[in-house]
């Protein structure tokens, strides 16, 4: 809570929506602030009713820049919106940063409304930030799948302790009632967000697999690739990170550097020199640079010139020098041609024709010291492109320092 | 990931501003003693680096840097809020 612990001493408290940001339709802003109330009067006595005029005890605008108060809005991104304590005057007013993109889905270019709505109203309530992992008062914002959304127990505890439960108890546990229409359109196949509660990292129902250990001698990877100077190697949703600059593997997942991709990549590669990795999940894929996820992704993989009949790709590495990808897919390859961006004649070839002894499918590729390494399984086949001999193999994780 | 050396000098300034928002860090803006300056930055980095979970060490590394460039919400994280 805030010093002080201020609420409201009603249960009636009124809201109103002073104006719309012109990224969404007025009425799914309606529906996403109405939604954001009805989870905090799930929970508690409070009853939220809307005002059209005159002065209401929360008062909900959106603004850019600097707006009267003085906490200005910082342009895209950084603050996304903030929320005063229950109180007169500006007390539970609610402002949100308009230099944003609002929308109404749980996408990769956009905040979603209704989520950032339950947060500054959980402050305008009384409610301070928590350091749940996972929870809405949790400071920073979590895409997260929004259809079925409940409030985590810090949050209910937290709410509760200013207010108490509702006067009857819910029949249905604290859900956010999905819209009327399927507001999220999430296209078919389409990843739906991590939402934090299905973060490996969050204790869940059913335990998450563990992350295995470092030097298991049967561990395999789904997808490893450079980035600046780093390789990361993933497998479910958890990404060891092998650096330069510093001795020791790090241990991280997915979430923890891209919250909006999903676990369980097929292949990934880096094309350096744009200083862009993409990722490959089923028949989509995404381009990152850094922690952005480029725009207009993911896109469908047939975009790149697989024919319709490749449905998901088993792995894939950008060779530095000729500025060729090469896809692995079963007992095939294609070579991609970075440059003119479109598949190179004579493809597919078999893998057993010009990498002989190395096993297919393949897992995972890499380049690395101007060698390529095949992972197969546990094991993985140092091969020298230029003379295209295989030169060792060895266990997969033998990055490790095992 | 790796930062570019040039980006240092923007990422300290990037991170006075975040603990002025959000961990109510105060730079003694004429400060004699710059070590004692440091030294206050760094218990509010440790302070945040706590509330976040991250390896509290009191310096900018690039965990902590990430969670700071994060999107966010404009209220701060701890209650001297005025």
């Amino acid at each position: 809570t805030f010093p002080l612990r201020p609420t409201w001493k009603k249960e009636d408290v009124t809201y109103r929506i002073l104006n719309y940001t012109p990224d969404m339709l007025q009425a799914d802003v309606d529906e996403a602030i109405a939604r954001a109330f009805q989870l905090w009067s799930s929970v508690t006595p409070l009853r939220f009713t809307r005002l059209y005029s005159g002065q209401a005890d929360i008062m909900i605008s959106f603004a850019a820049g600097f707006h009267g108060d003085f906490y200005s809005f910082d342009g895209p991104g950084g603050t996304l919106a903030h929320a005063y304590p229950p109180g007169g005057g500006l007390g539970g007013d609610a402002h949100f940063d308009e230099d944003e993109n609002w929308t109404k889905f749980t996408t990769y270019n956009g905040f979603n409304l209704f989520l950032v709505a339950a947060h500054e109203l959980g402050h305008s309530l009384g409610l301070g930030h928590s350091n749940v992992f996972g929870s809405l008062m949790y400071p920073v914002y979590m895409a997260t799948d929004t259809r079925y959304y409940q409030l985590h127990q810090d949050d209910i505890d937290g709410i509760q302790a200013l207010y108490g439960p509702p006067r009857e108890s819910p029949v249905l546990p604290t859900k956010a009632l999905p819209p009327q229409e399927p507001t999220e359109m999430i296209p078919a196949g389409a990843p739906t967000q991590m939402s934090p509660r299905e973060d490996p990292t969050e204790m869940t129902p059913s335990k998450p697999p563990q992350r295995p250990e470092d030097c298991d001698p049967h561990l395999t990877f789904d997808a490893i690739t450079t980035l600046r100077g780093e390789t990361l190697f993933f497998k479910g949703s958890y990404v060891w990170r092998k650096s330069p600059y510093f001795s020791e593997i790090e241990h991280d997942t997915i979430f923890s550097f891209w919250p909006s991709l999903i676990a369980g990549f097929d292949a990934a590669y880096e094309v350096d020199n744009k200083d862009r990795v993409l990722f490959f999940k089923d028949n989509q894929y995404w381009a990152v640079s850094g922690y952005r996820i480029d725009s207009g992704f993911p896109k469908p993989i047939h975009y790149l010139g697989f024919p319709t009949s490749v449905g998901k790709i088993d792995a894939a590495v950008h060779d530095q020098n000729t500025k060729r990808t090469y896809f692995f897919v079963g007992n095939k390859y294609w070579s991609f041609n970075e440059n003119t961006q479109s598949m190179e004649r004579g493809y597919p070839r078999k893998i057993a024709a010009d990498f002989q002894g190395v096993p297919h499918p393949i897992d995972a590729a890499l380049q690395k010291n101007g060698y390529f390494y095949f992972f197969h399984g546990s094991n993985q086949y140092e091969v020298d492109m230029k003379k295209k001999k295989l030169i060792r193999i060895m266990k997969s994780n033998s990055w490790f320092n095992c | 990931f790796p930062v570019s050396q040039e980006k240092e000098k923007e990422d300290m300034q990037f991170a006075k501003k975040y603990l002025e928002n959000f961990y109510d860090f105060k730079e003694e803006k004429h400060s004699l003693f710059k070590s004692k300056d440091l030294n206050h930055m760094a218990d509010k980095i440790r302070e945040m680096q706590s509330f976040f979970g991250l390896e509290v060490t009191g310096e900018l590394n690039h965990k902590t840097m990430d969670m700071m460039k994060q999107p966010r919400c404009g209220m701060p994280d701890v209650r001297s809020y005025s």
